[in-house]
Parts: structure tokens; C-alpha cells; sequence
């Protein structure tokens, strides 16, 4: 179930950027992957971070992983990376 | 842009009041496919170094160099900035594009090809390939581009149809924008003429609905006998008036060394040329000469083809002709109502979006399976109207630089030239053109406007059922939703209520506050206009507004009474509040689930 075919890549989106000093929004992004992956590595997995204007990453996850993300403490909401179009 | 900037009545050069110093201190950021950073319309000639506020990079990869118009690029596609599609140098130029002189498509639709604020930058963010745009590409653009400092979004990206805000990569993304005083303005969308087909429904985003303008291309062809058709397309080949057999069929192999006359949107490739039927009423570019023609004159043309032992005739080189019908809304335009937030008016506005000239990318053709290459193109869709709306909003910026984006939004909304229903049916009501067509000009000097802040969106937001924990985690603030707000008493630029009955007697109420941003001592009376065949009852409260200072606040109720609607179109009015110099214009739009 954790095979690459498996994983699609979700935005989780957590919204505005915590204000505390010590809050560094890549560290939160990876302890979130690692926490609900369960694997202390976690490269290929995260594909951006969001963290100069609003909170947030785009990840490789599985369903359960992505229904998992979406109970956390801080996610505002968990959504496919679709293709939107020109117009 | 060769001509709908001159429509708008935003003219060239000094006919047009400029403030030179802030619109050079104007930063436009372009979320598309890129530029053509060789373009003329982002030459550097004149320029001098980037604003200070300017916090972003140039990092469009290889052989991309930015300069002091084209200031900063990033990707998030791994293609580089380069455009290779032609979309996004269109949509930049058209914002904030250098006016160019002599410019056209091969000779059609020459002028001077140009930008609303010729004078200022551009950053370009390139998040689309041809197969799309990703949302994690489109988020991490406006995560970039906010930081960076631009000051306006333009972003001519859309889904087919509305996504709740918080799964929406636009609305999320311009949501943060708004926050830093940043105005993202977004398509509506190609999906019309489809009732709900309007994909960009925030109220915090300006969403723009396309129209033609009073300039059409149009391709002749010329009969034999010496009748003249007139057809659609935008058609640079020169058949120099010579006549050739004309040949009815479907196949373009039926037709080597012949015109072939199609009804179905076929081009041949061995034909000399084709006429079919148009479908789309507007003109686009093709790979071979062609004409489209109304479905009476295709009918014309065949009972000539019938009843003529030879028939001949050619196809001209396109004409760029006046058009006495502009500004009319795109069929292709999406219309409202917005299934989201049922009482929100959207399209918000409506600009030139149909047969722009503007800069394009020699790395794309101009058509499908066209070999030309092109520094200039003509295109159709709401991704040419969204950008003109960016540049208006950026006019605004450089005389008011202090003015918020909902000010700007509701400066842009409330000048509107009004727009008829001039075709029959919801495909030509507000749903389609929303407050009406732009109006630069006035624009600048709104006299009042309904301003909104953060509060007041997330006010909108908890009306919609939002959580205050949610909220929270959006805005980074203690929220507390109070159970009792309704969405149409957001303080917008416009007014409607969807009703779920249609007979029964009704009354809604609107609660809105106006902004003075004209002459300190100013009296404001209202005036309701009804529109053609509306059984509604309008009445405001108070109906006069005294203003003694710039930056006063008045509150006023408007209250809607009637019964009998019609279930299959909106009943519509206007409210106008005028001092005898500014005329500030909302529309008033109840309808039913009908």
C-alpha cells in the first residue's frame, strides 16, 4: 500500500502563518509527513512548502495518510492536485 | 489591445492622465504560462531600476534574463519562465505591456499594441503546461508573489466549475493576497453561456466576465456573381481576388485546388480554403484561409453552390471593421449565478475579451497545426478580459496607492458602463455581465465606495457556515461566529438574494455602508432604476446621504418587496447614489432556485 503508485500528491492547506517567533513552517511540514507516514525519511514525499505568505505544503500521500492529515490539529483543509486550465 | 483600450476610452500617450512616478513604482504579477522576455512589450527602454518595495527574483532558468520592465520570473513547472505557449506573454502585455506602435497579425488589427499601465513592471509566474496548471504550482506562485511585494494579481486560470473556497488554490491564494493589500483579479471563466457556470466566486477576488469591443474581424468572401458574404475569422492568407471552383463536402480531400464549403468546423488542408458555419460568433485565428459564416448566408452560399452550373468565388484577407454592437458579453463568458455563495453576484465585471491583439510567444503557433510564428496574436476568452481589469486596477493604484483592494473593487464596480440584456434569456443578464463593462476614467474618482476588510470576509464566511476554529487557522486571528449573519449583508459592490419560492410575497433587506472618497461636503440622494419588466419594489433608508469629510462612513438599509417572479429569470434594478458629479451604480439582482 505504500508503493509509489499508490500516493497522489494533496495540498494541505493550514492557512494564515503562525505568528510565534519560533515557529518555522518547514519543520511543522515534515513533522506532519514523518508523523503520519511513519517513516523518519521522508524524501520524495513533500513536494513544496508553503511558507512565506500562507501555511501549507503539497505532499505525496496515500488515502489513509491523506484522511489522516485532514484530523490534524492545524489543517484547515486536505485537497487533490488537480490541473485547473488556461481560459 | 490595438483597440480596446481606446474603446475603454483609456487613450494613447499623453490623451490619457498618467502618474508616471507611481505607475513605475507599480508592480503587476502575472500567474500564467510565462513570457517571451524578448518581446518589445517588455523592453526595459526607458526603465529605470525596479521599485524598492521589490523583494523578488529573476529565476526563470536557463537563457531567461529579466531586465528593468520585466523584473522579476520564477517557475514552478521545470520548463523555465520562457513562455512557450503564447497565453501568458498575451495576458501580461495586455495588463502592463510597453505600448508598442505598429503592431498586428499580419497586418490585421495593426495599432499601437499596449498595456493599462505601460509604465509599469511585471513579474511573471509560470505555473501552466500545456496539459495545465497544478494547484500546488498555482499556491506556491501566490505564496511567492505576495511576499515578493507585486500589487496586483492577474491570473487568467481557472477550473470548469466552483470550488469551495477552502479547496480553491485561486480563492486561497487571493484570500492572503487581500490580507496584505494585494487585489487578485481572476477570470470568470469559458464555460458560458451555461447558467451556474461561473468558477471564480470569492468575494474577495475580482472576477471578469468577457465582452467584444466596437473593433471586429471580419473575412469576405466574394461570390462570382458578385455577392459579397461576410464571415468570421482572422484570415492572413491573400488569395489576391482570385476566383476558385467552389466545392460542397466534408472531406478536404474532395476539395485539392478548391474552396471547400463545409457546414462542420473542418479546415482543409488541400483545399485552397474552406468556409463552414460559425459557431462561436467571434473570429479566431486558422492554419488556412477561412471565413465562417452565419448560418443564413452558409444557406445563401449553398443555394448559390445548387443552383449554379460552376460556382466560384474566393476568400478575402480579414478586415478589421467598426462594431456598432460592443460592447457585448462573449457567449463563451461564464455566467452566474455563483452556486457557492448563492447570494453573491458573480461575474463582477465585464472587459474587452474577444479578437485582442497583443504579444505572444514564437515558440507556440497562433492555431492548432499552424507553422507561423508570431510576436504578436490575436486571442478570445476571459484570460484577455481578466488582465485588461488587472491594468485598470493597477491605474487606480498609482493615483490612489493608499486605496485597499476592496476599494479598488468597488471603485472599478460602481462606474460601470451599465450593459443591456440585449439577447433574450439569463444568458444575457447580470449572470453574464455583472456590474457592466470597465470604465478606467471613471473608475479613478468613484465618490463613494463599500469597503471591506478582513473582518468583514470572514463575517461572510461564518455566514456561510464556516467554523470559528476553521476561520481561525485561515486568518491567524481569535474568531467568534455569531450564528446570525447573513452573506448578502457583505458590505459588496452589488446586491443579491436568491429566493426558494417564487409566488409567495417576499421582502429582503441589504445592509450596506458607503465610504466618502469624493469632496468632503457632498449630498448623496438615492435613485432606484428598475429595470425592463421587474416587479420589484425598491425602497432605501435612508434615502439621502449627507457627507461632511473625506473618508466619512453612512450606513443604509435597501429593502426588496415583491411576489411573482419570474422562475426562469433574475428581476433586476439599480441602485445610484448621486452627489451631480459621481454616480455610484449597484446593481440589485433577486432571483429563485427556479
Amino acid at each position: 500500500t505504500d508503493d509509489r503508485q499508490d500516493k497522489q500528491v494533496y495540498v494541505v492547506y493550514m492557512g494564515s502563518l503562525p505568528s510565534r517567533p519560533d515557529y518555522t513552517p518547514m519543520s511543522n511540514h515534515l513533522s506532519i509527513l514523518q508523523e503520519v507516514t511513519g517513516e523518519s525519511s521522508i524524501t520524495g514525499r513533500l513536494v513544496r512548502s508553503y511558507k512565506r505568505s500562507f501555511n501549507g505544503f503539497a505532499a505525496r500521500l496515500t488515502e489513509s495518510e491523506r484522511e489522516q492529515v485532514a484530523e490534524m490539529e492545524g489543517v484547515v483543509s486536505v485537497f487533490p492536485n488537480k490541473k485547473l486550465q488556461l481560459q | 489591445t490595438t483597440a480596446s483600450w481606446d474603446f475603454m476610452g483609456l487613450k494613447e500617450g499623453k490623451n490619457t492622465k498618467r502618474n508616471l512616478a507611481m505607475e513605475s513604482d507599480t508592480i503587476i504579477g502575472v500567474i500564467d504560462t510565462g513570457v517571451w522576455p524578448e518581446s518589445e512589450s517588455f523592453s526595459d527602454k526607458g526603465f529605470g531600476p525596479p521599485p524598492k518595495k521589490w523583494k523578488g527574483v529573476c529565476s526563470g532558468g536557463k537563457n531567461f534574463t529579466c531586465n528593468n520592465k520585466l523584473i522579476g520570473a520564477r517557475d514552478y513547472t521545470g520548463e523555465g519562465t520562457r513562455d512557450n505557449q503564447g497565453h501568458g506573454s498575451h495576458t501580461a502585455s495586455t495588463a502592463a505591456g510597453n505600448a508598442v506602435a505598429g503592431e498586428s497579425f499580419f497586418g490585421i488589427g495593426n495599432g499601437t499594441a499596449r498595456g493599462g499601465v505601460p509604465a509599469a513592471r511585471v513579474a511573471a509566474y509560470k505555473v501552466c503546461i500545456p496539459t495545465g496548471c497544478t494547484t500546488e504550482s498555482i499556491l506556491s506562485a501566490f505564496d511567492d508573489a505576495i511576499a515578493d511585494g507585486v500589487d496586483v494579481i492577474s491570473i487568467s486560470i481557472g477550473d470548469d466549475n466552483a470550488i469551495p473556497y477552502e479547496k480553491d488554490p485561486i480563492a486561497i491564494g487571493a484570500f492572503h493576497a487581500m490580507a496584505k493589500g494585494i487585489l487578485t483579479v481572476n477570470s470568470a471563466g469559458n464555460s458560458g453561456p451555461t447558467p451556474n457556470s461561473v468558477a471564480s466566486v470569492a468575494p474577495w477576488i475580482l472576477t471578469v466576465a468577457a465582452s467584444t469591443t466596437n473593433r471586429e474581424f471580419l473575412t469576405k468572401v466574394v461570390l462570382e456573381n458578385g455577392r459579397t458574404l461576410s464571415g468570421r475569422s482572422v484570415n492572413a492568407f491573400d488569395l489576391k481576388g482570385k476566383n476558385y471552383p467552389l466545392v460542397e463536402g466534408t472531406l478536404g480531400s474532395q476539395a485539392k485546388g478548391q474552396i471547400l464549403v463545409s457546414r462542420y468546423p473542418t479546415i482543409s488542408g488541400t483545399a485552397v480554403a474552406t468556409i463552414n458555419v460559425d459557431y462561436k460568433n467571434y473570429s479566431s485565428i486558422s492554419p488556412r484561409p477561412l471565413s465562417s459564416l452565419s448560418q443564413d448566408d452558409f444557406d445563401s452560399l449553398l443555394s448559390y453552390l445548387n443552383s449554379t452550373k460552376s460556382p466560384r468565388g474566393t476568400v478575402l484577407k480579414t478586415e478589421a471593421v467598426f462594431n456598432q454592437k460592443g460592447p457585448k458579453v462573449a457567449s463563451f463568458s461564464s455566467r452566474g449565478p455563483n452556486t457557492l455563495a448563492v447570494d453573491l453576484l458573480k461575474p463582477d465585471i465585464t472587459a474587452p475579451g474577444v479578437e485582442i491583439l497583443a504579444a505572444y510567444s514564437p515558440l507556440s503557433s497562433p492555431s492548432l497545426g499552424d507553422q507561423r510564428q508570431v510576436k504578436y496574436s490575436v486571442d478570445s476568452g476571459t484570460s484577455m478580459s481578466c488582465p485588461h481589469v488587472a491594468g485598470v486596477a493597477a491605474y487606480i493604484k498609482t493615483f490612489h496607492p493608499d486605496w485597499s483592494p476592496s476599494v479598488i473593487h468597488s471603485a472599478i464596480m460602481t462606474t460601470a458602463w451599465s450593459m443591456n440584456a440585449s439577447d433574450t434569456g439569463v444568458a444575457s443578464t447580470e449572470f453574464a455581465y455583472g456590474a457592466g463593462h470597465v470604465d478606467p476614467i471613471a473608475a479613478l474618482n468613484p465618490g463613494l465606495v463599500y469597503e471591506l476588510d478582513k473582518a468583514d470576509h470572514i463575517t461572510f464566511l461564518c455566514g456561510l457556515n464556516y467554523t470559528s476554529k476553521t476561520l481561525k487557522l485561515i486568518t491567524g486571528e481569535a474568531v467568534t461566529c455569531t450564528g446570525n449573519t447573513l452573506p448578502r449583508n457583505l458590505n459588496y459592490p452589488s446586491m443579491s438574494a436568491k429566493l426558494s419560492e417564487t409566488n409567495s410575497p417576499f421582502t429582503v433587506t441589504f445592509n450596506r455602508t458607503v465610504t466618502n472618497v469624493g469632496i468632503p461636503n457632498s449630498t448623496y440622494k438615492s435613485q432606484i432604476v428598475l429595470n425592463h419588466g421587474t416587479k420589484l419594489s425598491v425602497k432605501v433608508s435612508p434615502n439621502v446621504l449627507s457627507m461632511k469629510s473625506v473618508n466619512e462612513k453612512q450606513a443604509f438599509t435597501v429593502t426588496v418587496t415583491g411576489s411573482g417572479l419570474d422562475p426562469k429569470l433574475p428581476s433586476s434594478a439599480n441602485l445610484v447614489w448621486s452627489d451631480g458629479t459621481h454616480n455610484v451604480r449597484s446593481p440589485i439582482v433577486i432571483y429563485t432556485s427556479g
